[in-house]
């Protein structure tokens, strides 16, 4: 179950347009736009409402978590963001339309357990690394 | 739609899902899972029995070690089925730290034999651990068994219980075994009794054919064979969270990608 899945759609679409429309400049970023950078947005996998309660025994679901946002410079008022996105967003600004900006995405993940019965009834306890996102950044 | 669960944050947003996406998410997490299709395991009421209890503290000792690590979920993992199991050794804890995995095996001997042909007690169990998944090595194994009260007649004795590995069956004479290891015990004590056998577990994975199971033996300490049931210990028509069960531990022997869609 994720939020705003819609709103995001439209706001990919409006940001588009606006892409098209202008190019960014450094100190043209108000509020009402830092509240779209990228950042850790919340996501659970819940198992029973995939109505797998018969073979999982733990945890009823885990907090995933998800990273969207725009990365816009200055890239580090809000976030980590590796050497190269700062150089990727710089060429973004020379050439708007053909060079993307830098990636939101996980910059730290976590593992976590489950515990479930296979078809013979044996329990399998296992870890499953990189299924939480920690952290977000630009890449 | 909404969801009240204390265990979730108050600000998701959840929405039913149409059968279609329930479908494809399943599909999804299953492949994440690395799984190829949903399990259906079998018997009703086996969340009760002692191998899913013991795994469930095993997975609370997890859980409560990532937590400390500060590396774990960010919310706490409330399991679906409820238990209180109280298992886990500092032992276990151990292997738990270098393990990618641990498996419990349920025993699938349906008929045990209580008397051999030199009249001597004994107990058979067989483990099936041909569905280890690839690349999964076995670091450590331990049979667990729980011993009752003996028979008020064994009262202030030592009892000597020892586990056996199969090596040979024959139609007319008793097996070859090959003795694992022995745990000298009160008769009147009560609780689980662990056997390593993590050598021998790692010969059945590797050879499947030459699983022929375990024996267990319980005898005075000089030597006289001593009935299992009246030795107090629990077999498969015990109660079901007293079942007697193997468990591994497993380290992943390299990196496991999924295959690609």
């Amino acid at each position: 179950a994720a939020g705003g899945k819609k709103k995001n759609h439209n706001r990919n679409k409006s940001t588009n347009q606006q892409e098209s429309s202008r190019a960014p400049k450094t100190g043209d970023y108000n509020t009402s736009e830092q509240k779209q950078a990228c950042k850790k947005h919340e996501l659970y996998v819940s198992f029973r409402d995939l109505g797998w309660q018969d073979w999982i025994i733990a945890p009823e679901g885990y907090a995933a978590f998800y990273c969207d946002g725009e990365c816009s410079f200055p890239l580090n008022a809000h976030m980590n963001a590796t050497n190269h996105a700062i150089v990727q967003t710089l060429v973004h600004l020379m050439f708007p339309d053909n060079v993307p900006k830098p990636c939101c995405a996980p910059t730290k993940l976590n593992a976590i357990s489950v515990l479930y019965f296979d078809d013979s009834s044996n329990v399998i306890l296992k870890k499953y690394r990189n299924m939480v996102v920690r952290s977000c950044g630009c890449h | 739609c909404g969801f009240t669960d204390n265990h979730v944050h108050s600000s998701f947003i959840y929405r039913r899902l149409r059968n279609h996406e329930r479908r494809e998410i399943q599909r999804e997490i299953l492949s994440i899972l690395g799984l190829p299709h949903r399990p259906r395991p079998f018997s009703p009421g086996k969340q009760a029995s002692s191998a899913p209890l013991f795994m469930l503290d095993l997975y609370n000792a997890m859980a409560v070690e990532e937590e400390e690590e500060g590396v774990a979920q960010p919310y706490r993992a409330a399991p679906l089925l409820g238990h209180s199991p109280a298992l886990t050794s500092a032992h276990d804890t151990n292997f738990l730290n270098d393990a990618d995995m641990v498996m419990s095996f349920v025993n699938l001997v349906e008929k045990d034999k209580d008397f051999s042909h030199q009249r001597r007690h004994f107990k058979e169990f067989r483990f099936d651990l041909t569905q280890i998944p690839d690349g999964e090595a076995v670091t450590a194994a331990e049979f667990r068994i729980y011993k009752d009260r003996s028979h008020s007649r064994y009262d202030n004795i030592t009892l000597k219980v020892s586990i056996y590995q199969v090596v040979k069956e024959y139609q007319n004479k008793d097996a070859e075994t090959f003795l694992l290891d022995s745990k000298k015990v009160q008769a009147s004590d009560g609780g689980w009794l662990v056997f390593d056998i993590t050598a021998t577990s790692n010969h059945w994975v590797m050879n499947p054919q030459q699983n022929l199971g375990l024996q267990l033996c319980v005898e005075t300490v000089d030597g006289r064979s001593v009935n299992i049931k009246s030795a107090g210990i629990i077999g498969r028509n015990g109660p079901q969270s007293k079942q007697p069960f193997l468990v591994a531990f497993f380290k992943a022997s390299g990196v496991l990608l999924r295959s690609v869609r």
